[in-house]
């Protein structure tokens, strides 16, 4: 094994570098490396650096899973509920979705069910306008599952293919606030069948460790189905949705790469991996 | 959490007899995992443990009866010192009005914060003016305005799309003509690696003057908080920091990276989503609060 130089501690320690520095986390990046161990100890003698790298992008595909595509109902309304901690992007990204929905021909209603947070629903209805769908709203400070049941009711009346329902940013921590969301899952749950069909929760991609905590919190919540990974525009990396997809299994199903319309793409986990290494 | 797997480490330890400088870094590799866990920058934790392992292998470890409580004691004590001093009070200037300026990503709590100062300084005697020089998030403006009807804060606002340094001086004009002491500028958000808009800000700032500069940041961010508050304070200088969602349980080690990177203080913290939700800062409480 002459040409082991370049297996030595020293590029472990880069490649657990890039890692951390990408938030994939402590206990995440030890299971790669050992995973790469093992396979460097039965790689052929005379492999080198680039050969492990690309083992490694095979690790880190192996664990983000197969793309999963985004659920639709084969006959009438789809619903999709997007949640989240405060500022990660829900509001925006329902927009995006309405707007992409709406491109393939789909009718689409939008549901201001944030009847918290000051200007909420004016920043719901300015993107419905953008994107050309219907914005289900009520007053500030109303309820919530009430405006979830008139969306529902909305999309039945109108033949609509799609309902999102933007709801509060809310800390994973709030026990109420979980229980409002519950409350808003049941309410969408009793008016079209199957639905959710889809529950979205909105992880920013600048955000660390505690993403793993809002997944888990919101999944046994409202029992996420998707991520939506936003501000990949930015440095940031988003490692951590490594550790969702192997911990909770929950897929990365879209990423947000900037404040447009536009700036909405399904989730490439073989983009993702190289963008951890570049 | 950290203070018994250091308890066990040197438990462990200490059954071989004498402890040896190569324990000590047994027991500081638990403290690098910590802060890692707590989403304190690569780097960061590399200078932190470097820093810490000069005392940690000194007497007041090695010849303890609780090496391990010892070495809590050191980092924690080394801890709250780079977290700063008690400095959560505003600069003013001797020639009114004090002009803030509120900078950062987007989502980070800005506008919410500029309502929360604007409350705080009204409630120290200030007279302050909010100025919603975010002319691009929808309905942002919109946003700043319910705010400011909540604290009793006056708003100066244009439109959607208006250019947002004109709107920050006639801000700052309309202050000085009503006699306002304090003027408060919400921005809108916008990445550390966008050059126009980084640009946009260096303008503002140039036209406005202010005596504060304050960098909001989430504080469930994580190793990209140095990228951040290091760029935001290259382009711009910044005079201090303000952290957010500190009301959930982000263990916050972005606080840390973002000082070591900036060298300024952290002044305030956002620890809920009402307007009275902004507390002073307290290094103590923020060290063993990364520290898990
Ligand atoms: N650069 C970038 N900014 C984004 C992206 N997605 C959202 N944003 C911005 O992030 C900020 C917050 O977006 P919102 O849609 O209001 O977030 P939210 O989760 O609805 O916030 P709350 O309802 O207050 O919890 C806005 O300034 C958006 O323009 C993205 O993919 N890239
Ligand atoms: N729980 C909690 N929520 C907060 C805190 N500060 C702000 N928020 C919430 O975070 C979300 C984003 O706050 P904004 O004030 O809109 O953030 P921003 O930085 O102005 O966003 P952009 O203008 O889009 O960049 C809102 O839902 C706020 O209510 C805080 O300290 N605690
Ligand atoms: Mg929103
Ligand atoms: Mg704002």
């Amino acid at each position: 094994l002459g040409r082991k130089v370049a297996l030595d501690d020293e590029f472990f320690e880069e490649l657990e570098a890039i890692l951390l520095q990408a938030d994939v986390g402590v206990k995440a990046t030890a299971r790669l490396l050992r995973g790469l161990e093992a396979r460097a100890a039965g790689a052929r003698p005379g492999g080198g650096a680039n050969d492990l790298i690309n083992h490694l992008k095979e690790e880190v595909l192996e664990m983000l899973g197969p793309r999963e595509p985004l659920r639709k109902t084969p006959s009438g309304a789809t619903v999709i509920m997007v949640v989240g901690v405060n500022g990660t992007g829900k509001t925006t990204t329902v927009g995006k979705l309405g707007y992409r929905f709406r491109r393939e021909g789909s009718k689409v209603i939008l549901g201001a069910s944030d009847t918290f947070r000051a200007a909420a629903i004016e920043q719901l209805e300015i993107w419905g306008e953008r994107a050309g769908a219907d914005v289900i709203r009520h007053e500030e400070g109303g309820d919530p599952g009430a405006v979830a049941y008139d969306a529902c009711q909305a999309a039945k009346a109108r033949r609509a293919d799609y309902v999102i329902l933007d709801t509060a940013g809310r800390l994973h921590t709030r026990v109420n606030l979980m229980e409002e969301l519950k409350k808003v899952r049941r309410v969408v749950e009793r008016e079209i069948p199957g639905a959710p069909h889809e529950v979205l929760l909105v992880l920013d991609a600048t955000s660390g460790q505690n993403a793993i905590a809002q997944a888990r919190t919101f999944k046994d919540a409202v029992e996420v189905t998707g991520i939506a990974l936003t501000k990949l525009d930015g440095t940031a990396k988003g490692g951590v949705v490594l550790a969702i997809r192997e911990e909770l299994g929950i897929p990365v199903k879209l990423v947000g790469i900037g404040e447009g319309l536009e700036d909405l793409r399904d989730f490439d986990p073989v983009e993702f991996a190289e963008a951890l290494f570049a | 959490n950290l203070t018994a797997r250091l308890q066990e480490t040197f438990r462990r330890l200490r059954g071989k007899g004498k402890l040896s400088e190569r324990d000590v870094d047994e027991a500081l590799r638990e403290v690098r995992i910590a802060l890692l866990e707590a989403d304190v920058n690569f780097k960061v934790v590399r200078d932190f443990i470097a820093r810490v392992r000069e005392r940690a292998c000194g007497q007041e470890v090695m010849a303890s009866l609780t090496p391990g409580q010892q070495v809590i004691k050191i980092v924690n004590s080394e801890l709250t010192e780079l977290m700063g001093g008690r400095e959560s009070k505003i600069q003013y200037s001797p020639k009114p009005p004090t002009v803030i300026m509120l900078v950062g990503l987007q989502g980070s709590g800005k506008t919410t914060t500029a309502a929360k100062l604007a409350n705080l300084l009204k409630r120290q005697g200030k007279h302050p003016l909010l100025v919603a020089s975010d002319t691009r998030r929808p309905a942002a403006i919109r946003q700043l305005q319910v705010l400011g009807e909540k604290v009793g804060v006056d708003v100066v606002a244009t439109r959607e799309g208006d250019d947002a340094v004109r709107v920050a001086k006639q801000g700052v004009a309309r202050a000085a003509a009503i006699g306002r002491d304090v003027v408060i500028i919400d921005t809108a958000g916008r990445l550390h690696i966008d050059d126009e808009l980084m640009d946009e800000l260096a303008r503002m700032k140039g036209e406005v003057n202010p005596s504060e500069v304050l960098l909001v940041v989430d504080a469930m961010t994580g190793q990209d908080a140095v990228n951040v508050a290091g760029t935001f304070n290259e382009r711009l200088g910044l005079s201090g920091i303000i952290l957010t969602k500190l009301d959930g349980d982000a263990r916050g080690g972005a606080a840390l990276s973002a000082r070591a990177v900036t060298g300024r203080p952290i002044k305030f913290v956002g620890v809920g989503e009402k307007v009275e939700s902004l507390e002073p800062f307290h290094p103590d409480r923020m060290a063993s609060r990364i520290l898990g």
